[in-house]
């Protein structure tokens, strides 16, 4: 009953890293396993959860460039039942090194299918939320993710110009769904940085409530200083400040998500 | 006298598309000719200029892949001495199409080449500035508008893990200035989405002018909703609200650098 969810939206800065640390954080603190892989090479989600950057031995460059076993790359956290795959800078050199293979889409999720056989044989821990952070882009890394993963939720950031950006992600999840993972599914679009006192806020979750419906999550995230604070302390805001709004939101949204199956 | 500046960080949403549009507009306003091309597929650039999708003809999409001139798809914007190419999100392509291209990083090069022999001919006009809009990444756009620079200029959001990245943008600047384009510069840090009310915002900047010096602007950009509002009527914050504390930051930058030449 493993659920692999890749979190993605080339617009830059719009919460996907606060999202995959925190919502990975709440489903853990709700009991479930949960694994975060970081597929970004600016290793965000690492420092977030506090994997200093020496320390990142196995990471997701080597499952991608090397055919790494997932089960090797997987470390544990401070925090219970939230274990992370870090990244590193050198995985930014994995799209020029795998552009001309056949398997460039699917190496990821070949990974996935081998961590799914090592967890079946009992080698592995499984999980019940498998959560990949992607980069701002819709390059090779955001394509690996989504074409291994069962679903995608989209963050997106209650501003303008990120609503402008809605149509190319949905292109690209069109383009994935019909060429290379039929499955895939939208997990469900989450609004972020909503500021209530501001008209613009509004208007967009207006907007994408209106054209994406139901697969709009209810819990909306606010604009929160201490989801900013918290990665400078290499802890998810919910160790960091529990009761502040942007970890209530996050706890709001994981109910959710355990409520709701996959959006299809 | 002309200057070629690439807007560049791969950390999303910093804030290099507001500071193109609004220091490009604010030293249009002082009377300098400027020149914006959007090198980013999101083509954030162009929507913020009201340059609707639809009328993106000749965009840097022709210049990177067809050898196209840029003086063909230079278009005026509703702001005297302020110009502009689009991009649409075909560009994302570019990256695929010319990997494998013995000149892929030199084509804005060459194009940039082509555009000073037009002007000295009197077949285009000439600019102060030329800005490039680039992507939240460090890939062949990116390094392409660096090659074809004379200067870096990297916005930086107030915010921890915008400091993480920096690193990166300065490992890629230097690769670059070794080995494809000796002569570029650091043209300035610039502090963006700063808020005076919180503690991680104050200790930011002084990191950041500790480690970099002169190199980063006086000017700090202020977080301000005015600049997030002016986008969805296709206007710069200068045209939008020019009293705003956002407007008159960058009004303030365009003075600081008109008074500064490029930081070496
Ligand atoms: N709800 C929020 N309230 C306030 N700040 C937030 C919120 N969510 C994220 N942030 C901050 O905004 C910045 C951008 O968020 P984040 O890095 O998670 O976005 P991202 O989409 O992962 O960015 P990138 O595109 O670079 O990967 C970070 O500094 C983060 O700490
Ligand atoms: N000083 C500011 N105060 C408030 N909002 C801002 C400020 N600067 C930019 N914004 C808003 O923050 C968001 C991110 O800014 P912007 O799109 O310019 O960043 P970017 O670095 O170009 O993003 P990307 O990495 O996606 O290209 C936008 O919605 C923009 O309107
Ligand atoms: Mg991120
Ligand atoms: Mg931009």
């Amino acid at each position: 009953n493993m659920q692999v969810i890749a979190i993605a939206n080339q617009k830059g800065g719009v919460g996907k890293t606060t999202t995959a640390i925190n919502l990975g954080t709440a489903l853990a603190a709700a009991g479930e396993r949960c694994l975060i892989i970081d597929i970004d090479p600016q290793g965000n989600a690492s420092t977030s959860l506090g994997v200093e950057r020496a320390t990142r031995e196995v990471t997701t460059y080597d499952i991608l460039m090397n055919d790494g076993a997932v089960a090797n790359a997987i470390i544990e956290t401070d925090i219970p039942n939230l274990h992370i795959v870090p990244s590193v800078t050198e995985l930014a050199a994995v799209e020029a090194e795998i552009f001309g293979e056949n398997d460039r889409h699917t190496r990821m999720q070949r990974a996935m299918e081998t961590l799914k056989r090592h967890i079946a044989d009992g080698s592995a821990h499984s999980y019940r939320y498998i959560f990949m952070d992607c980069p701002p882009s819709l390059s090779l890394l955001t394509v690996n993710a989504m074409v291994a993963a069962d679903s995608v939720l989209i963050p997106l950031q209650c501003e303008f110009l990120a609503l402008e950006g809605l149509t190319q992600i949905m292109q690209t999840y069109n383009t994935v769904k019909s060429n290379m993972n039929p499955a895939l599914a939208i997990q469900g679009v989450l609004l972020t940085m909503y500021d209530g006192r501001n008209n613009l806020s509004k208007q967009v979750v207006d907007d994408v409530r209106e054209h994406f419906g139901d697969a709009v999550y209810e819990t909306v995230i606010p604009r929160n200083v201490k989801l900013s604070e918290a990665p400078s302390h290499g802890k998810p805001a919910l160790i960091y400040d529990p009761k502040c709004a942007g970890s209530q939101a996050y706890l709001q949204l994981a109910g959710e998500m355990l409520r709701r199956s996959k959006f299809v």
